[in-house]
C-alpha cells in the first residue's frame, strides 16, 4: 500500500503463532491488517456488529460464503499464507 | 481485478529491476531465472519490458528480508505473510519484498532442495565445461519420479526432456542399483574405495559400483550394507532440507531412517508417523516464481483480485502449469494496453518452464560393461593389425631383483592394473600392492609379460570394464586382452591429431571413457568404439587446475587423479581439488 504519512503500527504476530491465537483475536488482527476494518470502527461500533460487517466484506472479497460469521472456512482463509498487501483501501 | 486508487501506473514501458539480496534457499541463478520468468508473465501480454540491472536505483528494487526490514510493514516469521510490494512510483514505490523466513523453492510444495544433477539423479559435478561453456550451477530444475534434478540451460536436451552431465565429468553419486548411496570410503573385500568407477542404471535407478563389487551376474554393484548411508529425506525419497522446523521444533539431522519402496528416507523423532511408518518434511515451500509474479503485479499497479483462480488473488496456492487468468490479463491491459503479442484469446499460456522432467526421459542406456568388439572375430587384418595369440604367461619372475625401483627417477609410465600399481622404466617394471605388505615386487621384464612392446613406453592404462590393457609409445598403441595382443596401430586411428607427439598418461572415467593426456591437452576416448569424442582436445588447465601442465605421468589410483613431474606427484580428487602433493617414492612407492 502506498506510504502515506507515518505507516500505522501494524500489529503482526509470528506467522507460526497465528495458528494458536484465539480465533476472535486472530480475526480482529486479520481484518485490521488487511483493511477490512479500521481502528476507529473497531472502537466505536459494538464489537459484534462491526466484526460481522467486516467479516462479510472480507468473505465477499475473497470469494467465500458471506455469512458474517467467523466460520471454519473464514478462519482457514485467515490462517493461509498470503501476500502482505492490504485487500482494501489505500 | 482492482487497480490502486488513482490507477497508479508507470509513465514508461521499459522498466528496470534490481535484486538487492538473495535467499539462501535457492541458487542465485535459479532465483534470477524465477524473477525473469515472473516479469515475463506480464511482458507477454503488455508492451512492458523488464531489464535487470546490478547497481544504482532501479524502478523495481527487490529484496529478501525478515520481520521489520526497513519499510514499517514487518513480516511475521514462517508462513502467514509471504511478501508484499508497493504500487508504481518513485523511491520505495514499485519495490517488492519477500519474507526470508519462508522456505523458497521452485514450488512443488515439497521442501526439496534440488541436488545438482540430471534428470535421473546423477550428480553433475560443478563447475563443468559443456561445449566450451563453464557451468557452476544448474539453472533449470524439476522432478522426475519424485526425485529432484537440475540441468543447465546448455545441457538440457529438449527432445529427451532431461538434462545430462557431460559424461567425462559425470559424477555419479556413489550407490547401488536400488539407490542406496555408498558411504565412501568403504572397504570391500579388503580394498578401500572412495568413489565409484563403474556406473549405470537398473530399474530406473542410477547406481555405481567399484571394480570389485560389480556383480556380473546380477549386473549391479552394491555397497556393504553396513555402510549404506541414508540421505536425509522422507519415504518418498525427497530429501529434507536441514535445518527445518516442524511443529515449532527445529531439526538439523534425521534420527530414524529406513527404506520404503526401495527408497531411502530418514525422519526426525517427531515427524515420524508411526501409523504411516514414514517420516516427512514439512510440506510447505513457496514458489518464488508464483509469489514474485503476484508481487510484480502490485509493482505494476494491480491490487488484489477477488477471483480465486487469478494470480492477483491474495492467498497463496501452488499452481502447476501456471497460466495468467483472464482477470489478470484484463487488469494489466487496462493499465498498459496490449503488447505486440498475439491477441490473448485464451489467456496467453505463460507457464513455468516446460515441465522438464515429468515425461520419462529415454532411459539412459544401461552401460553394462560390454566386452569390446572382439577383434578376434574380425577378418580384415592388415599387417598392422595382425593378432598374435600369446602363450598364457605364468606369474612373472623378477629378471633383475637387484634393480631397485626406489633408485629410479622419472618412470616411463605408472598405472594401476587389477588393483596393483605398475611402474615401467626401460623395458622393466615393478609392482606395488597397497594391500599386501609385500612391498615392491620386481624388476620384471616387460617383454616377458607383454611381448611385442618397445622397450620404452609412454603410457599405459587398464580399461576398468573389459580389463584390457592399452600401451602407448610415440604415436602407436597396443591393446592386450588377457593373452592376445592387437597392434601396433597409429593413434590417429583413435582420432588423435598430429599435435600429439606422445601420450603422457590416462585417467579412466565412468561409462567406458578414458581421458588421454598429451602436452597441455587431453582427449576423451570412448573405449568401446575406440574413437575420441567430438570437441576434443581440451586444455588441461580448463578443468584440472592446480596440477603441472607438463606432467610426465598421469594415472588414476585409488580413484584419485595423480599428476607426476620429477620426484613429485599432485593428487586430485574427483571434484578437481588438489588434496595432496608429495614424493612419489615415499608416498606411492613407500620406499
Amino acid at each position: 500500500a502506498p506510504l502515506q504519512g507515518k505507516p500505522q503500527a501494524v500489529v503482526t504476530f509470528p506467522g507460526d503463532l497465528v495458528s494458536t491465537l484465539p480465533d476472535l483475536q486472530l480475526a480482529e488482527r486479520y481484518l485490521l491488517q488487511f483493511g477490512y476494518t479500521t481502528e476507529a470502527e473497531a472502537k466505536t461500533g459494538s464489537r459484534h456488529v462491526s466484526l460481522g460487517k467486516a467479516l462479510r466484506k472480507m468473505q465477499k472479497q475473497l470469494g467465500l460464503e458471506e455469512t458474517g460469521e467467523l466460520d471454519a472456512a473464514t478462519l482457514e482463509a485467515m490462517r493461509a499464507p498470503r501476500c502482505g498487501v492490504p485487500d482494501v483501501g489505500t | 481485478f482492482l487497480t490502486f486508487e488513482g490507477d497508479l501506473k508507470w509513465d514508461h514501458m521499459d522498466l528496470t529491476y534490481r535484486v538487492i539480496n538473495y535467499s539462501p534457499d535457492l541458487d542465485r541463478a535459479v532465483i534470477d531465472d524465477a524473477f525473469r520468468r515472473a516479469f515475463q508473465v506480464w511482458s507477454d501480454v503488455t508492451p512492458l519490458t523488464f531489464t535487470q540491472i546490478y547497481s544504482g536505483e532501479a524502478d523495481i528494487m527487490i529484496m529478501f528480508g525478515s520481520q521489520e526490514h526497513g519499510d514499517g510493514y514487518p513480516f511475521d516469521g514462517k508462513d502467514g505473510l509471504l511478501a508484499h510490494a508497493f504500487p508504481p512510483g518513485k523511491g520505495i514505490q514499485g519495490d517488492a519484498h519477500f519474507d526470508d523466513d519462508e522456505f523458497w523453492t521452485l514450488g512443488t510444495g515439497l521442501v526439496v532442495k534440488t541436488r545438482h544433477g540430471n534428470a535421473d539423479g546423477a550428480e553433475c559435478h560443478f563447475p563443468f565445461i559443456f561445449e566450451g561453456q563453464s557451468y557452476s550451477r544448474c539453472t533449470t530444475e524439476g522432478r522426475k519420479d519424485g526425485l529432484p534434478w537440475c540441468a543447465t540451460t546448455a545441457n538440457y536436451d529438449r527432445d529427451k526432456k532431461y538434462g545430462f552431465c557431460p559424461s567425462e565429468l559425470l559424477y555419479t553419486n556413489g550407490g547401488n542399483s536400488d539407490g542406496a548411496p555408498c558411504v565412501f570410503p568403504f572397504i570391500f573385500d579388503g580394498t578401500s574405495y572412495d568413489t565409484c568407477t563403474t556406473d549405470g542404471r537398473s530399474d530406473g535407478y542410477r547406481w555405481c559400483a567399484t571394480t570389485a563389487n560389480f556383480d556380473q551376474d546380477k549386473k549391479y554393484g552394491f555397497c556393504p550394507n553396513r555402510d549404506t548411508a541414508v540421505i536425509g529425506g522422507n519415504s518418498q525419497g525427497d530429501p529434507c532440507v536441514f535445518p527445518f522446523t516442524f511443529l515449532g521444533q527445529s531439526y538439523s539431522s534425521c534420527t530414524s531412517q529406513g527404506r520404503q519402496d526401495g527408497k531411502l528416507w530418514c525422519a526426525t523423532t517427531s515427524n515420524y508417523d508411526t501409523d504411516k511408518k514414514w517420516g516427512f518434511c514439512p510440506d510447505r515451500g513457496y514458489s518464488i516464481f508464483l509469489v514474485a509474479a503476484h508481487e510484480f503485479g502490485h509493482s505494476l499497479g494491480l491490487d488484489h483480485s477477488s477471483v480465486r483462480e487469478a494470480l492477483m488473488y491474495p492467498m497463496y496456492s501452488y499452481i502447476q502449469d501456471f497460466q495468467l487468468h483472464p482477470d489478470d490479463v484484463q487488469g494489466i491491459q487496462y493499465l498498459y494496453g496490449r503488447g505486440s503479442g498475439p491477441e490473448p484469446t485464451a489467456p496467453a499460456p505463460t507457464e513455468e518452464p516446460q515441465p522438464l522432467p515429468t515425461q520419462e526421459p529415454q532411459p539412459v542406456p544401461t552401460e553394462e560393461p560390454q566386452p569390446l568388439p572382439t577383434e578376434a572375430g574380425s577378418t580384415s587384418t592388415t599387417e598392422e593389425e595382425e593378432e598374435e595369440t600369446l602363450e598364457p604367461t605364468a606369474v612373472p619372475i623378477p629378471v633383475d631383483p637387484s634393480r631397485d625401483a626406489c633408485m629410479e627417477r622419472n618412470f616411463d609410465a605408472i598405472t594401476e592394473i587389477n588393483g596393483e600399481l605398475y611402474f615401467f622404466k626401460d623395458g622393466k617394471y615393478w609392482t606395488h600392492s597397497p594391500f599386501w605388505k609385500s612391498g615392491i615386487q620386481g624388476a620384471f621384464s616387460v617383454a616377458d609379460t607383454w611381448p611385442g612392446l618397445p622397450a620404452t613406453i609412454d603410457a599405459v592404462f587398464q580399461d576398468l570394464l573389459t580389463k584390457r590393457v592399452f600401451f602407448f609409445a610415440g604415436r602407436q598403441f597396443w591393446v592386450f586382452s588377457g593373452k592376445s595382443m592387437l597392434g601396433p596401430r597409429g593413434i590417429e586411428k583413435l582420432g588423435i591429431g598430429k599435435e600429439a607427439g606422445r601420450i603422457s598418461g590416462a585417467l579412466q572415467r565412468g561409462r567406458g571413457k578414458v581421458l588421454l593426456f598429451s602436452g597441455e591437452n587431453y582427449w576423451r576416448l570412448d573405449v568401446k568404439v575406440q574413437r575420441v569424442d567430438k570437441g576434443y582436445p581440451r586444455a588441461i588447465d580448463d578443468v584440472f587446475t592446480g596440477v603441472p601442465l607438463d606432467s610426465h605421468n598421469v594415472f588414476l589410483y585409488q580413484d584419485k587423479y595423480h599428476f607426476c613431474r620429477g620426484n613429485f606427484y599432485w593428487r586430485m580428487t574427483p571434484r578437481y581439488q588438489v588434496d595432496r602433493v608429495g614424493y612419489i617414492k615415499y608416498d606411492i612407492l613407500q620406499c
